[in-house]
């Protein structure tokens, strides 16, 4: 595992332990899409059913179960939890997320790598997640107040991407891996769509202001 | 590396 992969698990993981925090520390999801969270949820439920068919490491492992744990926990927490659902900002998430489901699906079923029930879920995972995200953009240019930890929650979910751009190249030239392209681009796509946060989260954090989007 | 390169990513 090279550095850019390692680097990029662990913003990942720091983004999941950093909204959790959040949410039970101060019983708030301000700011937060419960839509982004639920596409999680099925983004991991369907790439990490390999958990059953192959072994890879411990490590591996470990963290696929972390991130289905994980995501449904924070579902839970907004959808259930007494005190923390009642601050979820329910009137401008309003991107309909059950939308980008067929699509994705559809797509993956006409471009994949290979026609089998396993490759077709998870080629299904890497374009959803690749739209994921956006909900949770739609959400944070209507919040009037971003707070600390909801902007840094996306810019380490946003270094993830970036990061695990970075290990591509790296594999494909040091390990001489083949070229997968529908990893490679939706991975870019991804990537892409946080540029605009990213622009206004180093402007603001360079300026020592408070993060704010245009609206 | 065999066709299942980038499955052992998350």
């Amino acid at each position: 595992m090279n550095i850019f992969r390692l680097a990029g698990d662990m913003s990942h993981l720091l983004s999941v332990i950093l909204l959790l925090l959040k949410i039970r520390t101060t019983k708030s999801c301000a700011g937060i899409s419960l839509k982004t969270q639920e596409l999680y949820v099925v983004v991991f439920l369907a790439r990490y059913l390999n958990l059953f068919t192959r072994y890879y490491s411990f490590y591996n492992t470990v963290m696929k179960l972390v991130f289905i744990a994980t995501s449904v926990c924070i579902v839970w927490y907004m959808r259930f939890h007494k005190v923390v659902k009642q601050t979820y900002n329910k009137d401008l998430d309003t991107f309909r997320h059950y939308v980008v489901i067929p699509p994705c699906f559809l797509l993956a079923l006409l471009v994949h790598h290979e026609f089998t029930v396993m490759e077709v879920l998870w080629t299904f995972s890497l374009y959803l997640e690749a739209v994921a995200i956006l909900p949770q953009l739609i959400l944070l240019q209507r919040t009037r107040n971003i707070d600390n930890l909801t902007g840094n929650y996306i810019f380490l979910l946003g270094a993830y991407r970036a990061l695990y751009l970075l290990n591509w190249i790296y594999r494909f030239f040091m390990e001489k891996a083949q070229a997968r392209w529908i990893s490679w681009i939706s991975g870019l796509v991804q990537t892409a769509l946080y540029a605009d946060f990213f622009y206004y989260y180093i402007k603001s954090w360079k300026n020592n202001e408070k993060l704010k989007l245009p609206a | 590396i065999n066709a299942d390169t980038l499955k052992d990513e998350l």
